[in-house]
């Protein structure tokens, strides 16, 4: 690297210059972002770059993080529960001095439920804390817990709160996800999973705040 | 396009147009989008008397009077960025995430002395 490019990258808040190995598609919600700042009317640009309006969060630094986790097979599938999975996020990439403000997981289903459920056909689901080996942490309560009668493409769920004070997680956020047939339900609990089975991916969006945003402002 | 700064060669001081390419410095397979933004930069004079749209601090003023009664002892006030704009990057990081980054003062709209 010339000097010269390495402290353009240092000021862009980068170490190094990234060379992406296998490129995943754009999240269509930051292409959206991206693309709606773009057409702001420039010059006067009252932007806050500090902050971000989509999710009416402070930030300046959105990722999103796709999950390396895996299933659990050996203890599925059993009873009513249909599906159990690590869920593993790589964080390290964050910043000394980044301060999470919002961070929220997808859960992409590959279809569209067309059947309307049979009446009682709920499906259950529960995200606990779990330590990277993929144990549950014993004793701790669900971070989310929610039922739900119909799986649309994906389900989003707000974990900041869950994340405490905006404290940086560590290096990596692990979380065991469970989906399970309501036990009151009528039917085969195989039956019952079937639409649980259409999980394609999970993925973390996480927005924080860099340093170039806690810091006082420049004066002109 | 953005509206860009006029290109008559005044040779007040201004803003002056300036492309950067992203290609152009070797960074094409980890910026996705822009492929390359317009961040112009300020350069010309700044003449006593200082004309009103030079958009000059008072000390700027002061400067220009001096220069003119001694140009060899005080140089002309600066031609600075005094107007900027925030601009976003999507970029793969080295993680290869998908990264979507606010950058303040990134563009120069206007100049002043």
């Amino acid at each position: 690297l010339s000097w010269q490019e390495s402290s353009l990258l240092k000021s862009l808040g980068l170490s190094a210059k990234p060379s992406p190995r296998s490129p995943v598609p754009v999240p269509p919600v930051l292409w959206r972002i991206f693309q709606r700042r773009k057409e702001l009317p420039r010059p006067h640009q009252e932007l806050d770059s500090c902050r971000v309006e989509e999710f009416n969060v402070p930030g300046n630094i959105v990722r999103v993080f796709a999950d390396q986790g895996r299933f659990l097979p050996e203890e599925q599938p059993q009873g009513w529960l249909c599906l159990r999975k690590l869920l593993f996020f790589n964080l390290s990439v964050l910043e000394e001095g980044e301060r999470l403000t919002m961070a929220q997981l997808e859960l992409r289903f590959q279809h569209n439920s067309y059947h309307s459920p049979r009446p009682g056909q709920v499906l259950e689901l529960r995200l606990y804390p779990a330590s990277p080996r993929g144990q549950p942490q014993p004793g701790r309560r669900p971070l989310v817990e929610r039922s739900f009668v119909q799986l649309h493409k994906s389900l989003l769920f707000k974990l900041s709160a869950a994340l405490k004070d905006g404290k940086m997680p560590g290096r990596n956020l692990t979380l065991v996800l469970e989906i399970s047939a309501s036990s009151g339900a009528s039917g085969s609990p195989r039956s019952l999973c079937a639409g649980s089975d259409a999980l394609e991916a999970a993925s973390l969006l996480v927005v924080t705040l860099g340093r170039q945003c806690r810091g006082p402002r420049r004066r002109r | 396009s953005p509206p860009s700064p006029p290109v008559t060669p005044s040779p007040l001081c201004k803003p002056r147009r300036l492309y950067i390419s992203f290609s152009d410095v070797g960074w094409e397979n980890w910026i996705i989008a822009p492929q390359g933004y317009l961040a112009n930069y300020c350069r010309g004079d700044c003449p006593f008397p200082l004309a009103a749209e030079l958009n000059s601090t008072n000390h700027a003023v002061l400067q220009t009077m001096v220069h003119s009664l001694d140009p060899q002892g005080t140089p002309q006030p600066c031609c600075v960025p005094v107007r900027l704009s925030p601009i976003s990057i999507l970029y793969y990081d080295n993680s290869d995430n998908v990264v979507l980054r606010h950058y303040e003062d990134m563009v120069v709209d206007e100049c002043g002395c």
